[in-house]
């Protein structure tokens, strides 16, 4: 527990009383290590950790709390700030029709996603089009098709030598004549630095002029999660982000990792493998799974 | 690293930080960084080359720690009157590491040492699962086995088993559905899965291969622990190296379980796997 690892740096420091800078210095690097040990990128974590330097020091110490837990309560708030306060809730996208582009890394979850983003808004009155661009992966369309049977909403494929852009302005030009006012583009998982893959990203962006764009990274990622952020960000500028596999036991750094380097809102949480398994972003559920 | 330059706390910095960012762990990266610092002061100039190559000697003996303590256990040694073949292998792991692709890519690595391999498709679960391995049975030209979608992979297992025998096939493969370490409805059915296999081919299955994305942090290291602890690892493939995640966390964990990286997955194509060479890792995480 972080509140009892920072007890050994507070010793000195009894009842009532105000933080000193050395206090500050040695509880920091105790908060610096576990950050690091929840996958939060090593950068990110010295500069939040300055930050939160600043606001720890001159703190008076409650009476009800132990200088440990004064400072676990200045960096457990400073992170659900960081991580988005109270979350931003997806808005429903309008338009004849809206489009929603979903993009990220090999086996985030992307396909799985758009699933469930479908269901999510048909529970919302919307009538929602699946389109399966991803002519890469062996059985890609299948595997999507097959998840939009389960959900009784309509799916376009394209043939598996098609080229992806098309698939997807496609599917938006038909979307009005299936009776679909909002079109989810499924892509293929690929490189943040596969220059080409990126380029066709772009291509699609422009030629479906999508009302979000969300990144879906998969909750596990390690210090990584910096350099796929800044890519996809510099590149596609996503409107917002789903954090996955988050019924898992990892502690979930990447969320402060993404924030940071992208300011972008995480939007959602991929809570398992069924398609009802999504919940909205909770930055302070998730910043106290980080701090342990 | 600078060549020539003596090392100092600075430079000992940069290097935890190097290791750090490379996923290896608080603990680990702190571990070698005092290996290097005790060792630094015997060396005649802890220059680069020093440097790199002590870690990448430390980080090697940390894969091979545990194959050296126990020799390849063959199937003749459970049991001196059966066969050696057909080599079982079980791939497991958690959701989206490569599985799937990384069993396509070991088929035609088999296939090109000349052997035969037979494909079991035993992820019931997953949508398209079994149509995605057969598209890799197709490219390879490995035998195919799968089972009703929604059905006892169990069941899938064991039939695959016995066609393996029946048709003569060197090599059984068994991909299995990615499940969470956490789950453990899902990891005990995993055990069963690995106990009919067993019940069927004594000595079977030779490998269990955990499939580790290169870009998962600390996690991995759980990953590890709870699939060894419920159906026993052999090794490890570590896929996604073509990105920018350099997988370090392979090292903590071979230095606390002692399983050796098998594999790497460096692409989606059918060719993109190769052995492992522990010290091209270790230096691959140094600039
Ligand atoms: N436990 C868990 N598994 C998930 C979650 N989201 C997706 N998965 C699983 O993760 C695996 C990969 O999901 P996909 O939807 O195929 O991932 P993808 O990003 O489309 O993969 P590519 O198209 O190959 O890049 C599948 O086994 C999914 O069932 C989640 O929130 N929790
Ligand atoms: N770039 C890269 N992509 C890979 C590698 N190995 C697998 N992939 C991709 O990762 C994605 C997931 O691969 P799968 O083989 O479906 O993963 P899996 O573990 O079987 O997934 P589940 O069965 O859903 O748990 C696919 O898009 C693969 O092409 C690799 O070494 N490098
Ligand atoms: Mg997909
Ligand atoms: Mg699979």
């Amino acid at each position: 527990q972080l509140s009892d690892r920072l007890q050994s740096a507070f010793k000195s420091l009894t009842g009532r009383g105000r933080l000193s800078e050395s206090n500050i210095e040695e509880a920091m690097r105790e908060v610096r290590r576990a950050l690091l040990e929840a996958d939060v990128n090593f950068k990110v974590a010295r500069k939040f950790v300055d930050d939160v330097k600043v606001r720890a020091v001159g703190e008076d110490v409650l009476n009800s709390l132990t200088p440990g837990q004064q400072v676990v309560k200045v960096v457990h708030n400073e992170l659900v700030k960081l991580l988005g306060d109270t979350g931003e809730p997806f808005r429903i996208p309008t338009g004849t029709p809206a489009v929603i582009m979903i993009v990220g890394l090999q086996g985030s979850g992307k396909t799985t996603f758009c699933a469930k983003l479908a269901r999510f808004l048909k529970q919302r009155g919307k009538h929602p089009l699946l389109a399966a661009a991803d002519t890469y992966r062996p059985a890609a369309q299948d595997q999507l098709s097959t998840l939009a049977l389960q959900l009784d909403v309509p799916v376009h494929t394209g043939r598996p030598d098609a080229d992806p852009v098309e698939i997807t302005t496609t599917a938006v030009e038909e979307a009005g004549a299936r009776g679909a006012d909002v079109v989810i583009l499924d892509t293929a998982g690929r490189l943040h630095v596969d220059e080409e893959l990126m380029q066709e990203l772009e291509r699609i962006k422009a030629a479906t002029k999508p009302a979000e764009v969300l990144l879906v990274l998969d909750s596990m990622t390690g210090q990584d999660a910096v350099n796929v952020a800044q890519e996809f960000v510099d590149r596609l500028d996503f409107t917002g982000a789903v954090l996955t596999k988050m019924d898992g036991d990892t502690r979930g750094g990447a969320a402060v990792s993404l924030r940071a380097v992208t300011g972008r809102p995480i939007k959602f949480a991929s809570v398992g493998e069924k398609l009802d398994a999504l919940e909205p972003f909770h930055p302070d559920r998730v910043a106290s799974r980080i701090l342990g | 690293l600078h060549g020539g330059r003596a090392l100092d706390d600075e430079a000992l910095a940069g290097i935890e930080e190097t290791l750090i960012a490379a996923d290896v762990g608080v603990e680990t990266s702190l571990y070698l960084v005092e290996r290097l610092r005790d060792a630094a002061r015997e060396m005649e100039t802890a220059d680069t080359d020093a440097i790199v190559g002590f870690l990448a000697g430390e980080i090697g003996s940390m894969f091979t720690a545990g194959s050296d303590a126990e020799p390849e256990r063959t199937r003749s040694d459970v049991d001196p009157g059966v066969s050696e073949r057909p080599r079982v292998t079980m791939i497991v792991g958690v959701n989206g590491t490569g599985k799937t692709t990384t069993i396509g890519k070991l088929a035609g690595l088999l296939q090109r040492e000349g052997e035969t391999v037979l494909l079991a498709a035993a992820d019931t679960f997953r949508a398209a699962a079994g149509e995605q391995l057969q598209i890799w049975a197709e490219r390879t030209g490995a035998g195919f086995v799968f089972g009703q979608q929604g059905g006892d992979p169990a069941s899938v297992a064991f039939d695959a088993a016995e066609a393996a025998v029946s048709r003569g096939v060197d090599h059984l493969l068994i991909d299995t559905a990615g499940r969470l370490h956490t789950q453990k409805n899902l990891i005990a059915e995993l055990a069963k899965i690995r106990r009919v296999v067993e019940k069927r081919l004594p000595g079977a299955p030779d490998d269990v291969l955990l499939v580790v994305d290169a870009n998962t942090g600390q996690n991995a290291l759980s990953q590890a622990r709870l699939f060894d602890e419920a159906v026993g690892l052999t090794g490890i493939v570590l896929t996604k190296l073509d990105g920018t995640a350099r997988g370090g966390i392979v090292i903590a964990i071979a230095r606390e379980l002692s399983i050796p990286v098998r594999y790497v997955g460096v692409g989606e194509g059918l060719e993109d796997i190769a052995r492992f060479d522990a010290s091209e890792f270790a230096r691959g995480l140094f600039p």
